[in-house]
């Protein structure tokens, strides 16, 4: 069956879109078949993927409100065989005050996804694996829907202190769409992002969150590393900008731990 | 008159938060009176400036949704005394959905803030001279109530590519603000931040931004310091944590060349 995890964080510059490119890119190159879905009207995810995501672009904005397909929206990633990625535009920022007033609102992107996946299996003959839904930083409609949509949260932490305060809330809210919208929603991921072994704080912090949460935490940490912020600015994943990088190297085995978490899950 | 001026980024964690405190610390400690509301849900500023913002607490939501008065919810904070801050409570996460239907929604927080001139000048027997506003990462209604009640925009860009993606956004929403709801708008100032003068990405990125900005950017870039990440640990500002660190002095020079801006302006 198909793994839909949901990245979300409400604090802004954790590191929610790079997990997400760089997981997805990393299990593509395993030979697992992975969708990307954009739902931040920054399109970052889009950009990284080198997925065209201009005005006009048919993209989730368009299947949230308009109605559109998946299929019709969903682009082949450039130089990575397995990797799809469904675009974000600019129009997206007005989705989550158009989606207030819409019949079904929250359930929008999980219905549209269902559909998708039979979509997927006749075109291509295999199922897709694992779907990726990157989130802007904030709990509003847009998150809703990815987390209705989701049956797992993973959850990248930033190794600095501002990244603890917005938790609480975040736990709320997955609960609050577990009882009310989404039952077999959980928690499953915890991952540690821009780890500066080097400082105290980064230390202190990977501790606290390690003792909170214990083992839905990946034991790698993802290091503050130059070349994963550079490698957006080619189009590009960093597992593909840079494979011997310290931060794909760590992508590629927080990927695989990841993905080994799922054959017990 | 006091300069209301709004901190805003819809892209997360490039430092808007520690902007909006540091320069506010900063100029506070020179003897200007300052105010700092915290409209974001997360209430990282609230912490940094040492404010009680537990649930419950008098915040800007009771401003925005109970029409409270900002004179019930202001507090001077602790160890810098012309310094003052309005607190953003959890209670905030419910705002962006509950002013869609409020009237006169884009102006609740001008009126109150206008009110508030007037009180504050009869408490302390000074006017404000400096009211920051901080933002979360989006463009929803919380970010537009703040642009309509400033004068002039303020934007932290982090020396990352990603930066540079939404900047096209923000300056449209500003201009639909200035076109629509509020004439005197304007984006004043640029600040540079997290800057790493080892990477080729971030000299990069700040000559894009100068190049295309020209005269509205800071001259001195904020450099990448773990004590300015450390400060709200201690429930501090860099300013008082660590005065001699560079993250410190690159504050106190960027809020001398900001205030400085304002004789011309
Ligand atoms: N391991 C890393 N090392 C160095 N830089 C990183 C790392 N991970 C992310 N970055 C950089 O940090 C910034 C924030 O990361 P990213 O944009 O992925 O976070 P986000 O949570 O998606 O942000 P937003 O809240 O705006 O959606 C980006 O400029 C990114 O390139
Ligand atoms: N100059 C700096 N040097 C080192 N760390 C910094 C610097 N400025 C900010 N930080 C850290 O980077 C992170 C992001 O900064 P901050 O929270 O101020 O950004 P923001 O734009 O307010 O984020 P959000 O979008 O979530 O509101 C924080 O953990 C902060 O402590
Ligand atoms: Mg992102
Ligand atoms: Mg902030």
């Amino acid at each position: 069956a198909t793994r839909v995890i949901t990245i979300a964080n409400q604090k802004g510059g954790v590191g929610k879109t790079t997990t997400a490119v760089n997981l997805a890119a990393a299990l593509a190159k395993h030979g697992l078949q992975i969708l990307v879905i954009d739902t931040d009207p920054q399109g970052n995810a889009s950009t990284a993927l080198n997925v065209d995501h201009r005005v006009g672009t048919p993209d989730v904005y368009s299947v949230l409100i308009e109605d559109q397909d998946f299929s019709e929206v969903i682009r082949q990633v450039p130089e990575i065989e397995n990797l799809f990625c469904a675009p974000a535009t600019i129009d997206l920022a007005g989705a989550e005050i158009e989606l207030v007033s819409l019949v079904a609102r929250e359930y929008r992107l999980q219905k549209a996804l269902a559909k998708y996946l039979e979509f997927h299996k006749n075109k291509y003959g295999k199922n897709l694996d694992y779907i990726f839904i990157d989130c802007p930083p904030s709990l509003g409609l847009l998150t809703l829907n990815a987390l209705v949509a989701a049956q797992e949260v993973l959850i990248p932490i930033q190794t600095e202190y501002y990244a603890l305060e917005g938790l609480g809330q975040l736990m709320n809210n997955v609960n609050l769409v577990t009882k009310q919208l989404n039952p077999e929603l959980k928690v499953s991921t915890i991952i540690l992002t821009m780890f500066d072994s080097r400082t105290n704080l980064s230390q202190q912090v990977a501790q606290e969150v390690r003792k909170h949460f214990g083992d839905i935490v990946i034991p790698t940490e993802i290091p503050r590393a130059v070349r994963v912020s550079e490698a957006p600015s080619f189009q590009q994943t960093v597992i593909t900008y840079d494979p011997g990088s310290p931060g794909a190297q760590a992508y590629v085995k927080v990927a695989k731990e990841f993905a080994l978490r799922h054959a017990s899950v």
